[in-house]
């Protein structure tokens, strides 16, 4: 028997939103310790990696480790049927091919449920190693999908770039170039809108455009976002949710052909 | 410039 309640429902619904750009379907894999997703985008170039720990939420048995294949579509439709401010109940029986969502207004007013078809994925999991990074950026979300956005105007990459003194944001093209630096700045009273750098040593990367904007998609979870860079190794870029777990997505940085 | 996939990064578990 699995079964997880969230009383924020609209945190599950963030989550949902901010991968189905990159995944078509996943496998949410359930054991006592919460449910975690890994996958990579079709393309294989990124991939996607959440954990929601199971003291995050509301309530939650996991007896027996389940394997839950979603089409991610068909689970924002779901979704799309619950209100902003339900509670969620994610229930599954064990070796189940189905899963029912129920939902649960505040008021407790309206219950809703509703049962999805599971599916057998064959996913490959991949080992991610424990990297020394030499630069952790930790900057406001919404600044960083806002220089993300600007920037894909002017070219299909963007060079990220990071030493003591700010991190650099580049990118050119047919119309010419775009440059945003940002400097550290550390606001106490407001601690969500502090660029922080931790250096070890000065790095800059290349990405495409194309991925990182979908990794934004995320900006809703968290008011910050971590980027994590080193020469030679994916990119992290990582979301916070708070009291639940995080999203992180890693993505190849583009190299000398 | 090209773009490596991500797997070459990371391995098979």
């Amino acid at each position: 028997m699995f079964e997880a309640r969230l009383v924020n429902s609209s945190t599950f619904r963030k989550v949902l939103d901010a991968i189905k750009d990159l995944l078509n379907e996943a496998s949410f894999d359930c054991s006592e310790n919460g449910i975690q997703l890994q996958a990579m985008d079709s393309s294989h170039v990124s991939l996607v990696s959440l954990n929601l720990k199971s003291d995050g939420f509301d309530k939650f048995r996991c007896d027996r480790n389940l394997t839950m294949g979603m089409n991610l579509t068909s689970l924002g439709k779901v979704f799309k049927c619950s209100g902003a401010d339900d509670t969620v109940t994610m229930k599954a029986q064990d070796y189940a091919d189905t899963v029912t969502f129920m939902f649960e207004s505040k008021k407790q007013d309206k219950i809703s449920d509703y049962e999805m078809k599971l599916m057998n994925l064959d996913q490959e999991h991949l080992g991610i190693p424990d990297t020394e990074f030499s630069c952790i950026i930790k900057m406001p979300s919404i600044e960083f999908a806002r220089i993300i956005r600007d920037l894909s105007q002017f070219g299909e990459s963007i060079v990220i770039s990071c030493t003591k003194e700010g991190v650099k944001f580049s990118a050119q093209g047919d119309i010419g170039t775009g440059n945003v630096k940002l400097a550290q700045t550390h606001n106490f009273d407001k601690e969500e809108e502090s660029v922080t750098i931790d250096l070890q040593e000065p790095v800059a990367l290349t990405f495409a455009c194309q991925y990182l904007n979908s990794f934004t998609k995320a900006t809703p979870l968290s008011n910050q976002v971590k980027l994590s860079m080193c020469e030679n190794v994916p990119l992290v870029v990582e979301y916070q949710i708070p009291e639940l777990g995080h999203l992180r997505f890693y993505l190849a940085p583009k190299i000398e052909e | 410039m090209a773009q490596p996939s991500i797997a070459c990064y990371f391995n098979n578990r």
